[in-house]
Order: C-alpha cells, then sequence, then structure tokens
C-alpha cells in the first residue's frame, strides 16, 4: 500500500527544479512526445511530418542528456510535449494563429508546441517555404526550457532565417541547453584512432586517422578540430563496423610498425582482424589465420575477457590490462614481455598518490591528436606521462598517470540518443 | 465547406483566406511590440480574444495576486500582466513607443534609431515565432515561490490549453 502511494505521487508531481538560471526544466530524462491526431497538418503526409519532428526531437538528444520517444499510445496527460498544427484559433489554444506570414508557431513553457498550418511548411532541404525542421527544433528548445537568443547562427533567434541550407546547434546552443540539464556522461567500451590510406587524385598516399568513441552497440566519430561528434552520431555499430559484435567490444589494438600494420577488436574470449581497406572484419586474413580467433591462441600468455589494451610504438608492445594487472606483450617475439604480467600501479604509477583509477579501466587510448595515451575509467581519466612531460619535468615516473579530469571536459558532447531514434 | 484533398495533396492550392496583419503604422507596430514583450500593452482590451469567459472560470488563475488576467491571453502574458500593478511612474505613451522601438532594433541588428523606418518595418514582418522576445521579470513584491507554490503553478503553465481541462479536474480528483 505504501508503495503504491510513492509510485502514485510520484507519478502526478513533476518534481522542478530551477537550476542555475532561473529557468524551468523538466527534471525527467526521458519524455514523450507526440504528434496530436486532429491536429495534422495539411500540407505535408503525416509519416513526413513525424519523421521531421522525430529528427527534431534526436538533434536535442544529441547536444543533452535527454532522450525523448514518440509515444502514441499513453494517455494524454502522461504525454509531455504535445505537438499539433492549427489555423486562427486552434487546439483549444488561448493564442490564435495569425494566418500567413509573423508567427508561424508558439510554444509553452514544459507543454504544447503549435504550428501556424497557414504557413508554408516544407521538408529540410526543400529549398522553399518555412523548414518545419528548424521551426521545430526552435520550439522544442522554448519547452525545454531556452528562451530567445539574440545571437546569429543561434537556432532560438525570433525570426526566421530562410537562407541557412543546413543548419545545427553552435557551441553556444549547446551550452544553453547544458546549463539547464548538464552535460553528457558516461562510460565508454572502448575508443581509438582508426588510421587509413587514401591515394591522392595524383596518386600519392596520404595516411588519415579519426577518433572513435564506442559505447554498447554504438559509435561516434570525434572530430577532435570541432571539438564535438560528427552530426548525426550516434550510429549503430553493425551499420559502421561490419562483422564485430553487434552489442559492443572490449578493446581496438592498431599493431603499426615497419613490417606489420593490423588491426584488432576484442570481446570475450575471441579476437577479429579488422581489414580497413575493405571495411570489413576478414574472416581468413593473408597468413592463413581464420577469425574470429581465441585471444589466448593469438597472443599467448594473454587470455580474455580483458578490459581494455592499446599499442605502444615505442617499444612494439601490446599493454593488455585485466582487473589490476597488466599484460605487456611483445609483438616481435609473441610473447609475454619479461616480468609481466605486473599490478597496473607499478607500470603506470600515480604522479599523484592517491589519483589513480587501481585497475578495471575502461579504455586505454592512444591519441593521435594529443600525442599521448589516455586511460579511461567511468568518466575519469588520466593521461599517461611522455616523453616531453618528462623533458620538461625529469622527475615524473616514466608511464606515470598525471592527476585525472573529466571525460566530458575534454571530449565534448558524446550524447546517447533514444534507442528508437536510432537509424538501423 | 471543407475542401478534400487528393491523397497526395497535390490539388492542395495554398489559398490563404487569412493573411497576418502588415505591420505598415505605428499602432500596427505598437501591437508587435507589446505582443511581443518590448512594452507594456498600450490599450489592454485590444488583445482580447472574443471567448474570453472561458479562460476566468479556471480558479488557479484567480488567485493569483492582483491579477488583471483578461481571457485568452496566453499565460506568459498573464505575468506579463502583474507588470502593469506600478502605475503612477508610467513613461509617457510616445517615450515608451520610442524606447521599446530602439530596444528591438538593437536586438534585431539595427541601426538603433528609434524611428519606425523601413528596415524597421521589414524586420518586424518577418516570419517569426509567436513566443514573447522578453522575459517579464516578476516583481521583487511578489513573495518568493516555495516549492509546493512553484509546483501548482507550473501547473497552470502545463494545463492551460482547453482540451487539457478535463485533465485538471481528473488531476485534481485523483490527488
Amino acid at each position: 500500500r505504501k508503495r503504491h502511494l510513492v509510485r502514485l505521487v510520484s507519478k502526478s508531481r513533476h518534481k522542478r527544479d530551477l537550476s542555475k538560471t532561473g529557468y524551468m526544466a523538466f527534471s525527467k530524462k526521458v519524455l514523450k512526445w507526440r504528434l496530436i491526431g486532429e491536429g495534422y497538418s495539411s500540407q505535408l503526409s503525416v509519416e513526413d511530418q513525424r519523421s521531421i519532428l522525430r529528427l527534431a526531437f534526436r538533434m536535442w538528444s544529441e547536444v543533452s542528456p535527454l532522450e525523448f520517444v514518440e509515444d502514441t499510445r499513453s494517455l494524454l496527460e502522461d504525454v509531455d510535449i504535445k505537438l499539433g498544427f492549427g489555423t486562427g484559433r486552434h487546439l483549444g489554444c488561448n493564442q490564435r494563429f495569425d494566418g500567413t506570414g509573423q508567427e508561424f508557431a508558439h510554444a509553452w513553457f514544459l507543454g504544447d508546441i503549435h504550428f501556424d498550418d497557414d504557413e508554408h511548411f516544407t521538408a529540410p532541404n526543400a529549398g522553399s517555404g518555412i523548414s518545419l525542421l528548424k521551426v521545430a527544433v526552435h520550439e522544442i528548445g522554448h519547452v525545454l526550457g531556452l528562451p530567445h537568443i539574440y545571437r546569429a547562427g543561434s537556432i532560438m533567434q525570433p525570426s526566421y532565417l530562410p537562407h541557412e541550407s543546413s543548419f545545427e546547434m553552435d557551441w553556444m546552443d549547446r551550452k544553453a541547453i547544458q546549463q539547464l540539464y548538464g552535460v553528457c556522461k558516461g562510460r565508454f567500451n572502448t575508443v581509438f584512432d582508426w588510421v587509413r590510406k587514401e591515394k591522392t587524385p595524383y596518386g600519392e598516399v596520404i595516411i588519415r586517422f579519426n577518433t572513435y568513441f564506442m559505447r554498447d552497440g554504438w559509435y561516434w566519430l570525434y572530430e577532435n578540430k570541432n571539438n564535438r561528434t560528427r552530426y548525426g552520431d550516434p550510429v549503430a555499430l553493425q551499420i559502421g563496423w561490419r562483422g564485430i559484435p553487434i552489442d559492443g567490444v572490449d578493446a581496438y589494438v592498431h599493431v603499426w610498425s615497419r613490417k606489420r600494420d593490423a588491426v584488432y577488436f576484442f570481446k570475450g574470449t575471441q579476437f577479429w582482424r579488422y581489414d580497413s581497406e575493405n571495411d570489413q572484419v576478414f574472416r581468413q586474413d593473408s597468413e592463413g589465420y581464420c577469425y574470429p580467433r581465441l585471444i589466448s591462441k593469438g597472443f599467448p600468455g594473454v587470455s580474455g575477457p580483458i578490459d581494455t589494451a592499446f599499442y605502444d610504438r615505442r617499444n612494439s608492445h601490446i599493454y593488455f590490462f585485466k582487473n589490476t594487472l597488466v599484460y605487456a606483450f611483445d609483438v616481435e617475439a609473441n610473447s609475454l614481455a619479461r616480468g609481466f604480467p605486473k599490478n597496473i600501479r607499478d607500470v603506470f604509477p600515480p604522479v599523484v598518490s592517491r589519483d589513480h583509477p587501481d585497475g578495471n579501466i575502461d579504455v586505454a587510448y592512444f591519441s593521435y591528436t594529443h600525442n599521448a595515451v589516455f586511460l579511461l575509467k567511468g568518466t575519469r581519466f588520466w593521461q599517461v606521462v611522455g616523453s616531453r612531460d618528462r623533458w620538461h619535468r625529469p622527475f615524473l615516473p616514466r608511464n606515470g598517470l598525471l592527476p585525472h579530469k573529466e571525460v566530458d571536459q575534454h571530449w565534448f558532447d558524446i550524447c546517447n540518443i533514444h534507442p528508437t531514434a536510432l537509424k538501423l | 465547406e471543407k475542401l478534400f484533398h487528393n491523397r497526395d495533396y497535390s490539388d492542395v492550392q495554398t489559398v490563404n483566406s487569412h493573411q497576418a496583419e502588415i505591420i505598415k503604422d505605428k499602432h500596427t507596430a505598437e501591437l508587435f511590440l507589446s505582443r511581443y514583450g518590448f512594452m507594456e500593452p498600450v490599450n489592454w482590451e485590444e488583445i482580447q480574444f472574443e471567448d474570453s469567459n472561458t479562460f476566468s472560470s479556471d480558479d488557479f488563475l484567480d488567485d493569483l495576486p492582483g491579477a488583471m488576467i483578461q481571457e485568452g491571453t496566453s499565460v506568459p502574458q498573464a505575468r506579463h500582466a502583474l507588470h502593469n500593478g506600478d502605475q503612477d511612474d508610467r513613461p509617457t505613451e510616445s517615450e515608451a513607443f520610442i524606447s521599446a522601438l530602439k530596444e528591438f532594433q538593437k536586438v534585431s541588428g539595427l541601426l538603433v534609431t528609434g524611428v519606425f523606418d523601413e528596415a524597421t518595418k521589414a524586420a518586424m514582418n518577418k516570419p517569426r515565432c509567436g513566443v514573447p522576445d522578453r522575459e517579464i521579470e516578476l516583481k521583487s513584491s511578489i513573495p518568493p515561490e516555495t516549492s509546493s507554490d512553484l509546483d501548482s503553478f507550473d501547473y497552470i503553465l502545463n494545463n492551460t490549453s482547453l482540451n487539457n481541462s478535463h485533465n485538471i479536474h481528473m488531476n485534481t480528483v485523483r490527488r
């Protein structure tokens, strides 16, 4: 009886917090929305309307911890955000629309969004009319608690700017919504720089890399120059990495030296070799090995599952992490390096005594952008002391771990979306 | 009789019987500026909607202090109406209009002249969002909101649309 009461009260009382800005915000992370049946537009097909609105909500998910799910079944009062089209007097709303021109939509705090169906709403990139996507993203911003922002390029500008062919939420808009709902946080399965060789039209071979973050069955490409993920990410693993386990991996290792260039994914007790040129896993590689293979077979002395691993080009060793132990595997000798496994504190000592992940780490990542190795665990990371650090401060221990920082303050806006919004 | 369209709406002629009122003179500009929060409504009754009596029946609103809420106005403006409490130190009408015009010109990136020129007219006639530009600060004389006040106040915000009114009662009954 008591539990029922708790559930009853929690269900109907939406706890509100004013957050620091004094603007109201939802205190739920997963919000339900619905395009109201009697409020369909007469200009676009219903499916077009719903898919544009789905994308608009997804765009807010991609930059904030909020997730949105279309709910066409629950009681209306359990739907957080209701949207509809109407002209003049509409949907029982107190504010009448003014016909074509001027007001094209309005929204109420934490509740409804109405679109003026006298306006000529069009699908994205139609090149004419008023982009329903752009207006929807703007009005959802209001519902989430954002006011108008008079900044060129902000999606929260009050007036419609037709000429922007494609639009995305810029840095300041992201910070505005994150002021209300916080930043995206979470653990990762692995992080790596995927290196590829490409030929220019002149036949030159150039080497490119991109940074990828993986979490469960999703991945993000991270654009280091722009401090954000690729627009439209996350994407499902099975779309971008054919052949690896679709529910995620434990580690990614790129063995790259004068004689070798091999990419491996690890999951459980097995590992796969990835064919970067054909963008899929090898069934059988040029050495005749069929994949997946047992880790203990490919790397004698090491057995899965492992926490993570990375390849150190300085000494051609792969460092496998498992619980509190580190296994250094000498690739050239095809055996564990002498004296390993060792405790992680002995191999990667803390620079500040109590500031250490103490094993069970999520990710060991060598970043070409930062030319440094990072160990990630939970929402924190520790940077490994590099040669340049030791040049400036010789007293630093070799492979020491510098004091931790927050992952989300270093790699920004790596946000989940609701599974129903994931394109498969 | 309502048009019935082909399945693919190919025969939709966007013949719009009604057009938003063009902002062309001082009067319509004043309406625009007051509607979007740049100045106090000059003729409060002007903004009234015709089925005004439906709203006042909602007793939540009645107990807002000093409420001069007209039916049909959206709640954000209701907070705006609260502002009217301090009558006697108002600027003259034209001063208020000019300062509001300047404010609008400034935020719209126009030359701040205080004159209702062509550029300002064009900016006012652009398609735009109906949410007011200005948040109206509640007077400090209003007691700080307790969380329960906040809840009930939020409830107003959530459920102002008519088709939710039955929800309001239903929830009240359930609580």
